[in-house]
């Protein structure tokens, strides 16, 4: 996954 | 949440708070790219479409909340305020940024998580804030004597993205599954952009001489 885990940033 | 990313933080609104001084106490925005802020606005606008339906944190929607009123705080200043308008570097600050926004958006459609909308407008908004200071950088080039609150501006600019680096490095050492390489890959392209303004702000700072420009 290219960022999905990344949504939780700003 | 880490110390890293906490800092990032704070050192993305401290430059945003710099400029808001800079542009409030001089009332002028010389040096200070206008097409850089749109985009920054743009950037914000189609990242944080979510702040309506996703709510992660209090911490994660003050601060989207601060990132779009005050870039368009910065942009309304620069093309509606009396004074402030009339110091805007326009001659200059002539960077295309249909240059910027058709490869980003191109881009997000071919390279992004998932086929969906509202990923692939954030997809956009991670590729395009790698690329939105470009407009500032060749403003600045343009100008080469830079006054140290813009100076300071876009090194702390800078030095936010190089600490959400950090954070990734430790979110990946720490967190099972954490893994978003597009907005890693992202975030070395944007940090990188700066280097030679870091060398050139670092050399200015250790002879505390006032910060210019190379041609």
């Amino acid at each position: 996954e290219g960022g999905a885990a990344a949504h939780d940033e700003l | 949440m880490n110390i890293f990313r906490v800092s990032a933080d704070i050192l993305h609104l401290l430059s945003i708070l710099v400029l808001l001084l800079k542009i409030h106490a001089t009332k002028s925005c010389a040096g200070i790219s206008l097409k850089t802020q749109e985009l920054y606005l743009a950037v914000f606008v189609t990242r944080y479409l979510d702040l309506f339906w996703n709510f992660h944190s209090l911490y994660n929607s003050v601060f989207k909340v601060v990132y779009i009123a005050t870039s368009s705080m910065i942009i309304w200043y620069m093309k509606r305020h009396r004074g402030v308008k009339q110091t805007y570097d326009k001659d200059h600050d002539t960077f295309r940024y249909l240059f910027l926004i058709v490869p980003c958006a191109v881009l997000a459609l071919i390279v992004n998580g998932r086929f969906s909308l509202f990923e692939i407008l954030w997809t956009f908004s991670i590729y395009l804030e790698a690329v939105a200071i470009l407009p500032q950088l060749v403003l600045l080039q343009r100008t080469k004597n830079v006054d140290n609150l813009t100076g300071n501006y876009v090194f702390l600019l800078g030095l936010y993205r190089a600490f959400y680096i950090l954070n990734w490095i430790y979110r990946y050492a720490t967190e099972p599954h954490y893994s978003a390489w597009i907005v890693w890959l992202s975030g070395l392209v944007q940090t990188g952009l700066y280097l030679d303004f870091f060398y050139y702000y670092l050399q200015a700072w250790k002879q505390s001489k006032k910060l210019q420009l190379p041609s």
